[in-house]
């Protein structure tokens, strides 16, 4: 589809990309995180973007999930904000963004 | 308003209310602790209802904020999932809920 084509040309784009939504608290808890550990990364905030049912269709096929937060590191999907915490809590999520160019 | 005046009937018929939304990670982490604590609660998912937008400026003018989860004890809101935790961190969620005979 158009919005497969458009999240593959964003995550190929920037080491780390977040898609997310203004209004929801998980994907501020995400934004904080990547703060935190200091990356340089790109949002797309999808409620803003009037093809948001269209482009959350597009992350079930690609990721297998449908919700924000999505997050790519290196053009992979590493999953949403559990994920990230987890990755966190073991270490690994900084070395997967500097491995990406993050940082 | 119509939806003030269905807040406060809400509020008041259960010593425990939360308006969430399905959608709603942070509304998910609410029901949770309050699950892990042990009481009952009536939950209004306010996303499955019609006039959610008004519900939301009534929240507003009501408690001085529009978002979810939002949190009524004993008929009074006590704020959102961060105050939940705050308060059950300090021990004083249990305490709330029993007084207003949640458990
Ligand atoms: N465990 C997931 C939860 C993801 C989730 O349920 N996201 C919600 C918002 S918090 C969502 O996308 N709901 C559907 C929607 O907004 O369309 C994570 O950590 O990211
Ligand atoms: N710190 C607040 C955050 C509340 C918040 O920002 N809620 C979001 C959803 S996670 C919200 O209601 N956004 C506006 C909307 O959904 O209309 C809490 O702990 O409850
Ligand atoms: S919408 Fe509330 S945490 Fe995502």
């Amino acid at each position: 589809t158009e919005e497969s084509d458009y999240i593959k040309k964003k995550v190929n784009a920037e080491p780390v990309v977040l898609f997310s939504k203004t209004t929801c608290s998980f994907c501020s808890l995400t934004k904080d995180l990547l703060n935190e550990i200091g990356v340089n990364y790109y949002v797309e905030e999808i409620n803003e973007n009037e093809n948001c049912e269209k482009l959350q269709e597009a992350f079930k096929t690609l990721t297998g999930e449908r919700t924000v937060p999505r997050i790519f590191i290196g053009g992979k999907c590493v999953g949403g904000n559990s994920d990230a915490c987890s990755l966190h809590n073991q270490g690994k999520l900084v070395t997967l963004c500097k491995d990406a160019g993050a940082t």
